[in-house]
């Protein structure tokens, strides 16, 4: 499975409808503090069902929305869009929506589906539901501070 | 299954021995069950000495060693249990120059098998990408982002810190 | 009392006011009290607002934002209150090269005031040094210290990232 | 009140008495990860009276005596020593010891007195016992994720 590009429009500070494409192997993202690098990380990890407004660095799930800037209104919606590909050229497209009403939808091709749909996409592919795949900033240490009973979590779903 | 469990654990057991060493070029590490008799019950501990030291609690290593150790694991399950893309914010964050080539290294060790994304600040993570995107915050609180080269990096973003 | 404390709060918050708007070049910060009419029970907030961006909660701040909020409400904490000596072990670490710099004129600005001491992996911040120590781990586990010059610093230990 | 010398023996990994002089402004200590400066930060914490031994890195307060290597015996104590000069060119050196039975001391001076005169010594030059003379590895973030409650302590103790 490849994932081919990452959308953003109106996630967290992505005002601007922004297309990523990703290449196949090694992506470096650089840039200044506060420019914007982590929320890139954040919305794929949004976009794979995260539930916890927290692991986002938000009090509520709103806070991923655009929340404006002296010089420009907030949006209101946040989306983001995972297009892959899989090995046989199979395209699938992975989305979520989230207004400011609450309101959230989550996408397959763009057409509505559960959220249960988008977590057996992560599980037939291999994505991991623990979040193996990402290592948030300042939280590499996280598999040793982890208590015993989480890191056996993790060897569950790898086996 | 408790059968498919010991097979996962066991491997991912050998690869952190395997991954620890090369990245510590010495020393040793494993991972072991609490409850041995109850393996779908028992909690996973972790055990590490780098070269020369001695086995202690993990805790009293330094914010270096941790990050090389969690490093040595991630990979081990990786190793397993591959992941299409594997996404690593500012690891190399507490590292010293002798760790970022060794992450590095890890980095090109496997980059065939999966799309990396990694954020750095650090100019030799930035020499490996195959391609390297610049984000940056405009006056009106917007980010954006555009494709870049390691040379545009340092003179225009102000970044690249080594 | 409730006069001492509530001096004390008003001038570190205007500390932190000034600080905030130096190292970050703009925006502002203050700290609130939760409770004004019970000062001595009442919790400290902070708020602060990169430039260009709008006041929200702290923890959307990004890692070098959130450590220069941080330094500026450590050092505003200083200046009403200064210590004999400040300890700061790899603040630098989440920083990227412009607010390396900021830091680094921090510890200028204060340098007369107190002694400090900085474990850190950045060469900037170890050009400052008025007195450079190297650290080494012998292969017997043991720490050794040696004062040592910028140049050797960057051939030997193999460290000086930036 | 200026910090002159720092000295440890036996403490974590500094097997060997090693003396620290310190200058008037700017001390960097640098070197590989791993290497032993936060154990340099660690032992003028120790010093000062610190209780915890998590804070300290460890399980136990004995954590701290130099344990061994393959090649050295562990050690039986662990000693820190920081030498004090104040405006007037008076000495003073404060001093800490733990031996492996869990034996422990203060020293003023080089003899025996208790936690408290070493914390009333504290108070007397404006060295906070809260420890807001220094910022850990990996905490700079502490003052903003500490509790509204925990940093009115902060404001307590400087006012
Ligand atoms: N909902 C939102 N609306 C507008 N801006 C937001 C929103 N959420 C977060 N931000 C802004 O995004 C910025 C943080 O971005 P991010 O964490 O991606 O930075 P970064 O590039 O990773 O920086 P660092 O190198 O310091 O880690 C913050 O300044 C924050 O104010
Ligand atoms: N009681 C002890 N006896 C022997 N060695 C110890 C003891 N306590 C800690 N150590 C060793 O000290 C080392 C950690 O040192 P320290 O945390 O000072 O490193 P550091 O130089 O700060 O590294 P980094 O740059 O990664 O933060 C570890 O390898 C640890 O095993
Ligand atoms: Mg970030
Ligand atoms: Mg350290």
């Amino acid at each position: 499975l490849r994932l081919r590009e990452v959308e953003l429009f109106g996630f967290k500070s992505f005002a601007d409808r922004t297309r990523i494409p990703l290449p196949d192997d090694l992506l470096v993202v650089v840039g200044p503090n506060g420019s914007g690098k982590s929320n890139v990380t954040d919305a794929v990890l949004w976009a794979l069902g995260e539930q916890s407004a927290k692991t986002l660095r938000g009090h509520k799930m709103q806070d991923v929305i655009f929340s404006g800037s002296h010089r420009r209104p907030a949006s209101g919606m946040a989306e983001v869009l995972l297009s892959f590909e899989d090995g046989e050229g199979t395209k699938v497209q992975l989305g979520r929506r989230l207004l400011r009403s609450g309101e959230s939808a989550y996408l397959m091709d763009g057409r509505g589906v559960r959220l249960k749909d988008a977590q057996e996409f992560m599980m037939r592919y291999g994505i991991s539901t623990q979040g193996t795949f990402l290592v948030e900033q300042g939280r590499v240490e996280a598999l040793l501070t982890a208590s015993a009973e989480e890191r056996r979590l993790i060897f569950e779903e790898v086996a | 299954t408790r059968d498919r469990f010991m097979e996962a654990f066991e491997a991912v057991k050998e690869h952190f021995a395997v991954l620890f060493r090369e990245v510590f070029e010495g020393g040793e590490a494993r991972l072991s069950l609490l409850d041995e008799q109850n393996p779908l019950e028992s909690g996973v501990e972790i055990f590490a000495q780098p070269p020369g030291k001695k086995l202690q609690s993990l805790q009293l290593l330094s914010g270096g060693e941790k990050a090389m150790v969690a490093l040595a694991l991630l990979f081990a399950l990786f190793r397993y249990r591959p992941q299409p893309f594997f996404i690593l914010d500012e690891v190399d964050a507490p590292l010293d120059e002798a760790n970022i080539n060794r992450f590095n290294r890890l980095l090109l060790q496997f980059r065939g098998q999966t799309q990396f994304l990694v954020v750095s600040h650090n100019k030799r993570t930035m020499e490996l990408a195959e391609v390297l995107y610049g984000v940056s915050m405009g006056e009106g609180g917007v980010s954006r982002l555009v494709s870049v080269r390691l040379a545009e990096v340092e003179a225009s973003l102000g970044i690249g810190r080594a």
